[in-house]
């Protein structure tokens, strides 16, 4: 069991590598590790990143964004190793700036070629990014309803809710 | 293994029949704040077998029964079906489409089906077993399973690399 | 001591009602309540929102958007009763759909004329809804700038970080 | 009584020398992740005497200097200055003008100063004691005290009306 655990931990570890210079930028690195190497199987798993030019840190400095953007590339990385035949994302680009929303879009279109996604989002840029849109809405008070939506029509929705 | 669908009915704020198709790669789900967009999330884990009430922003079971509007009456039964087209055999049964159902009555009753026909909880998740996808499965993620990787609550990190593994 | 703080309690509690009947619509109504009314000072203080058609319920079972909104009703509320000079918001919009933070920045509105507000921010309708606009970024790896920023030319800010 | 402005130099990523103003009434501060929005909300409340790391999202108080790149060398010291506008004369001082410095300085040294005269902690404290603002009160909202709010962590919400009381 620990040579299993151990096996795919290296792997993810990899793999981490090369999914969070994607979504942060050339240069920019990172690092898995076993808190206690000679315990893995109950061993925390510690996270580091390394913005190019800045010093490395531990999660808890990097900003609020740079942290999601974080724990993103973490899943995908699980995903590498061993793909979710789908995968929901609930809001989760909520702290995320344009320019990663458009990462966090292109990365999910790169894994939907294999998984499907469900994406919740309050962002004009992700809404326009996915396949089809569903909108779900309260006509009639306190009951939900749902219908498909054109995003050129979304507007339209906080009318019905009314 | 592609999802192919989902039917609500009865389950939080979905008291009307629904259905959602989910054909495409990538499906969209938007709506005002308190709409139900979390809700059709909730309903997903729960007929994969979610049990933690906490998980699913429940202070008890019950109160996942469409609890009733001034217009509408409480429902008596909540009931999820998510169905699956099975063609690439991912799941160790012989159909073509598998469709898993939940219903829980208010009465406190549960059911379990799969392709309609009864079974148990066990049965549902050990269809599951080698695909990745539990009802705590890291498919599922929720923003606050994003938090989790971030605050490492009780080794959830490591949980998470020992299921791929 | 008990009776200064019963006293703010109440008003406190007269405020929520209003300002969460502003935030939320005609007929969503809310409450205020000590868990433990003989021990005042020591209890925990509890919300109840019933928004309108719906039962009441506790905040646990509202959605995020309509959580973050009761947040920032008491947060109001707290004002009224002893008005902050200014107050920071860093990125609470997040949760927030369209029409939400439009009564978001109207009520930032309304408080201003009595403090000031600094609103951290990654949402468009936010920015132009603010008096001055602040962009920070990284000319230089790792190193902040501020410079003063036209709304219209937000975008730029991007290629500057680049 | 009105902000001013805010100077800072040595603070986290701020090795420039840094004045923003904050003549408005709605202010806003947009940006990139990562680029710097938060720690100016840091640096307010670090100057208005917060002694808590955990609320400044450090590992320990020296982390807030300036600690270098692969170009620039770390900071020997970091200071913000808050200027207030007193003409209401809210501030129990007969000054128009209030400024308020903190410097810490790499051997872990500090200073405080009101209108550049060094003074303790608890001078700049008591300075606002009746204005709510303490680097804890309810003027400072992060994101996180909007969920201390939901999640009324340690009584949370019963220690903000006592604030206001
Ligand atoms: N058992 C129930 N019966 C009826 N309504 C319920 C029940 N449980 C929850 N709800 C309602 O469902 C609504 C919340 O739905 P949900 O959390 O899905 O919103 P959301 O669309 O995700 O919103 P947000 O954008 O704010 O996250 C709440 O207003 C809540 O009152
Ligand atoms: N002592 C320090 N020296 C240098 N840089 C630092 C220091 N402390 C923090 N930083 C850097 O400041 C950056 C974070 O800034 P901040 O949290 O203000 O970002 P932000 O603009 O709020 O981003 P977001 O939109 O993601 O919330 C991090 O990249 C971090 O590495
Ligand atoms: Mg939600
Ligand atoms: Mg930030």
């Amino acid at each position: 069991a620990t040579t299993r655990f151990l096996t795919a931990f290296e792997e993810i570890r990899e793999h981490f590598k090369t999914v969070f210079t994607t979504l942060f930028k050339e240069g920019d690195t990172c690092d898995l590790f076993l808190e206690e190497e000679d315990r893995p199987l109950d061993s925390k798993i510690k996270i580091v990143a390394k913005p190019k030019g800045k010093r490395p840190k531990s999660l808890s400095q990097l900003s609020g964004g740079e942290k999601t953007l974080t724990a993103i590339a973490l899943l995908f990385s699980l995903y590498l190793y061993k793909p979710a035949p789908f995968c929901i994302f609930d809001e989760v680009d909520a702290p995320l700036d344009d320019a990663n929303i458009s990462k966090f879009n292109n990365i999910i279109r790169e894994f939907s070629k294999n998984s499907q996604f469900i994406v919740v989002t309050h962002n004009k840029a992700t809404m326009a990014a996915v396949d089809v849109l569903y909108g779900v809405f309260m006509q009639e008070l306190g009951v939900s309803e749902v219908a498909q939506v054109d995003f050129r029509n979304y507007e339209n929705l906080h009318t019905v809710d009314r | 293994m592609r999802l192919s669908s989902i039917y609500i009915k009865g389950f939080k704020s979905f008291y009307k029949e629904t259905n959602i198709n989910f054909n495409e790669r990538v499906t969209g789900v938007v709506g005002p704040n308190g709409s139900g967009k979390s809700n059709i999330v909730d309903a997903i884990r729960w007929v994969l077998g979610e049990q933690k009430t906490t998980e699913l922003r429940l202070d008890s079971m019950s109160d996942l029964l469409f609890n009733g509007t001034s217009k509408r009456k409480k429902s008596s039964m909540a009931q999820v079906t998510l169905t699956f087209d099975n063609t690439k055999n991912l799941l160790p049964t012989e159909y073509n489409t598998v469709a898993i159902s939940r219903v829980l009555y208010r009465s406190g009753e549960s059911e379990y089906r799969i392709n309609d026909v009864a079974c148990r909880l066990k049965d549902v998740r050990s269809l599951f077993i080698d695909t990745g996808i539990g009802s705590d499965s890291y498919a599922i993620i929720a923003l606050n399973m994003v938090e989790d990787i971030l605050a490492d609550n009780n080794g959830s990190r490591r949980m998470m690399v020992e299921q791929a593994s």
